[in-house]
């Protein structure tokens, strides 16, 4: 997230990978990365829990939402990844209090365009005062312009915050009539938009798949879920988002079947 | 491990018998282990191979001859695993060739091997034995010649010649990295072997994207090796063209070839033939099959989807999630109005391309939408349809166990958008999105 603050989304959960092979994390991580000459290399193992790559949004006990942009494919093999959920750390202490991490044991893709996925924990969530469920809003409802939201994520800050914890930006949303004059009509009926900021506020890498979490009275809905965008937090450009409400009736259908 | 294990000598079939043509040369032993059972079958004379049935109760077979022999038969057996001696079974030689034991028994000119127990048309010192390997008129190596296996010939005007047997190192040839390589080199550029983890593929390999294939080895010093393996001369594209994209990518996006040189973040790559800021083993020339030009985002090692080190110092790498995914629907066989409610074509694929499930039965699904429960829907024999009024159009229950339903190989007619709903005012929610925001500062103190 950038330009936002640390804050607390208790709906919001941190997905993460199986632990990778020696190669690819050796490469991939900053630390204990040992090189020698001749092309030779020596593997020094570092930690091996999975890590948090993309952001989910609990709409059930038994059910996160996320986007495909996350997924190899929807046939992806799930061993290893899971979700964690009720804390506000991104590498959470091995035992610390609150915290839940639960298996995922399936993968559902969204109609076609939704780039949607749901996930299926392999136990419910607890629900607590730092775990909770999203409202899913009316079929095919239209959040009003104006609206206020927020997005979090344990994703890059560009350096505008503390990336080893939970940030939250706060946003309105923009019709997507005045929208499109951004993006030369490119927003479709599925997404939204919310106001860009003069300075810079939005979702970045490994947020995808967070919500969008809009105010109805004292309760939270799940309005959108962040997808890849070009720039993160662009002075002056408004953030696309998947409007759920166009597939709340395939989200209610998965998990009743 | 400390000792090397006999098993390294063998080949495993998974799920293979090797039938036994003369039952009076086998050897039974029960309720031995695996290992005791090859050890004593490389400490025997004349054993080369034997089946490991381990079902209803363990059993040890020792066979004096291999699957590759005249008469010899290998069957389907799930209850059994067949073990054969590699230098029985290998059509390639490692070193000199003095442990081949093939079947080849001409000359590199062609001529016909001279049997070994002749000593006609030329006589010589050599005599077969159940340890020397000297058998028929198969080319053997028994002086150790550094032209590898020889025979002496059956024409009295050449008295031997080699038989030009390959190395194995050089029968088969790497493209790439190595990547496909399925050839018999078992050891290391240094001799070193892989452990006995599984037998059938303790060959050299490449599963991780490494430089060139390798192994693990026995040597507890050494954790792994690569191996020599003669690389083809000229470099054909490892796959053909047609699967390389250019505007998005397709499952982990190794075969993206876009020009996407920035992450999403907006961070220009660095380039693959640089070492700044990043220094990195991804040589274009090492992977040259990996399409690693410029700084575009590439995906070399099997990561989650395309990806470049960054020109940052301070982040070292980052995905390109912002290229999009292709969309892997199959081409879509059919159109529908409006949701698909009404739709009674004949399309029975899903838009994955799975074949439906038939409505009315009950595997691998459970169908709680049938015939019955909608007998105004005509929910026949497996065809895509919208009995509950989907929004976005017809489905069905499908034949993959892990997929239960989805969405048909059929796009909506041109033209046509399900109207937009506007709920009624002040609607309600309960239980759901409540959040107590005085929990945060207590936490984050």
């Amino acid at each position: 997230i950038v330009g936002g603050t640390p804050g607390n989304s208790p709906w919001t959960v941190s997905l993460r990978d199986r632990s990778v092979p020696f190669l690819i994390l050796s490469i991939l991580s900053l630390t204990l990365f040992i090189f020698t000459v001749a092309d030779e290399m020596i593997f020094v193992p570092v930690d091996r829990k999975g890590k948090h790559f993309c952001g989910g949004s609990l709409v059930n006990s038994k059910w996160v939402i996320s986007t495909k942009q996350c997924f190899s494919s929807c046939y992806v093999d799930l061993t290893g990844y899971a979700a964690i959920m009720g804390t506000v750390f991104r590498d959470p202490k091995e035992g610390e209090a609150g915290t839940q991490s639960i298996a995922l044991s399936k993968i559902v893709c969204g109609p076609s365009e939704s780039h949607l996925v749901l996930l299926q924990l392999e136990t419910p969530a607890e629900f607590n005062e730092r775990v909770s469920q999203i409202c899913l809003p009316p079929e095919r409802y239209i959040v009003p312009e104006g609206t206020a939201c927020e997005i979090a994520g344990w994703g890059e800050t560009k350096g505008t915050g503390d990336e080893t914890v939970l940030n939250v930006a706060q946003m309105q949303v923009q019709s997507n009539s005045e929208c499109n004059q951004y993006f030369k009509g490119r927003v479709k009926q599925n997404e939204m938009c919310t106001t860009s900021f003069f300075g810079g506020v939005g979702a970045c890498e490994k947020d995808y798949g967070g919500p969008l979490a809009c105010q109805n009275s004292d309760c939270w809905v799940l309005e959108g879920v962040i997808i890849p965008m070009r720039r993160c937090g662009h002075q002056g450009q408004p953030n696309i988002f998947i409007r759920v409400s166009m597939y709340v009736d395939w989200i209610k259908k998965v998990m009743e079947m | 491990q400390v000792h090397r294990s006999a098993l390294n000598d063998f080949q495993r079939s998974e799920g293979r018998e090797l039938v036994a043509f003369k039952a009076d040369r086998v050897t039974m032993l029960s309720a031995i282990t695996l290992e005791e059972c090859a050890k004593r079958c490389s400490e025997s004379i004349d054993c080369r191979a034997f089946n490991y049935v381990f079902r209803p109760s363990v059993i040890c077979k020792h066979l004096p001859w291999v699957g590759n022999t005249a008469n010899a038969e290998v069957k389907r057996n799930v209850n059994c695993d067949l073990y054969e001696m590699k230098v029985y079974i290998r059509k390639c030689i490692i070193g000199n060739g003095e442990e081949y034991r093939g079947g080849v028994s001409k000359t590199m000119s062609g001529r016909t091997c001279q049997q070994w127990w002749s000593k006609f048309p030329h006589d010589h010192r050599y005599t077969p034995s159940s340890t020397n390997g000297l058998e028929l008129n198969f080319c053997r190596n028994p002086d150790g010649d550094i032209i590898g296996p020889w025979c002496y010939t059956t024409d009295p005007e050449r008295r031997y010649e080699s038989c030009n047997i390959p190395q194995c190192k050089d029968e088969v040839c790497i493209t790439c990295n190595g990547e496909d390589y399925r050839g018999q080199v078992d050891r290391t550029v240094s001799g070193r072997e892989y452990p006995d983890k599984s037998l059938d593929d303790n060959y050299c390999r490449n599963p991780d994207a490494s430089p060139v294939p390798w192994c693990y080895t026995t040597d507890p010093e050494v954790e792994r090796e690569r191996c020599d393996i003669r690389k083809c001369s000229e470099v054909p594209k490892r796959r053909s063209r047609s699967s390389y994209t250019t505007n998005c990518f397709r499952g982990r996006g190794e075969d993206y070839r876009g020009k996407i040189n920035e992450t999403t973040s907006g961070i220009p790559c660095q380039r693959w033939d640089a070492q700044s800021p990043h220094k990195h083993p991804f040589y274009p020339h090492t992977y040259e099959c990996k399409g690693l030009e410029e700084n575009y985002c590439r995906n070399p090692d099997g990561s989650e989807a395309p990806w470049c080190f960054t020109s940052k110092s301070e982040m070292r790498t980052a995905l390109c999630l912002q290229i999009k995914r292709c969309a892997d629907d199959i081409e879509a066989e059919d159109c529908y109005n409006g949701n698909g409610k009404n739709y009674r074509g004949i399309v029975r694929k899903t838009r994955k391309g799975i074949l439906c499930q038939k409505w009315s039965v009950n595997t691998p699904h459970k169908t709680r939408i049938n015939p019955e429960a909608h007998p105004e829907a005509n929910l026949t024999e497996n065809y895509c349809r919208n009995p509950d009024g989907d929004l976005h159009g017809p489905w069905c229950y499908t034949t993959d166990p892990k997929t239960e339903f989805d969405y048909c190989a059929i796009k909506q007619c041109a033209g046509e958008d399900p109207p937009i709903i506007m709920p009624p005012e002040g609607v309600v929610f309960n239980e759901c999105g409540k959040r107590d925001d005085r929990m945060l500062k207590s936490r984050l103190r």
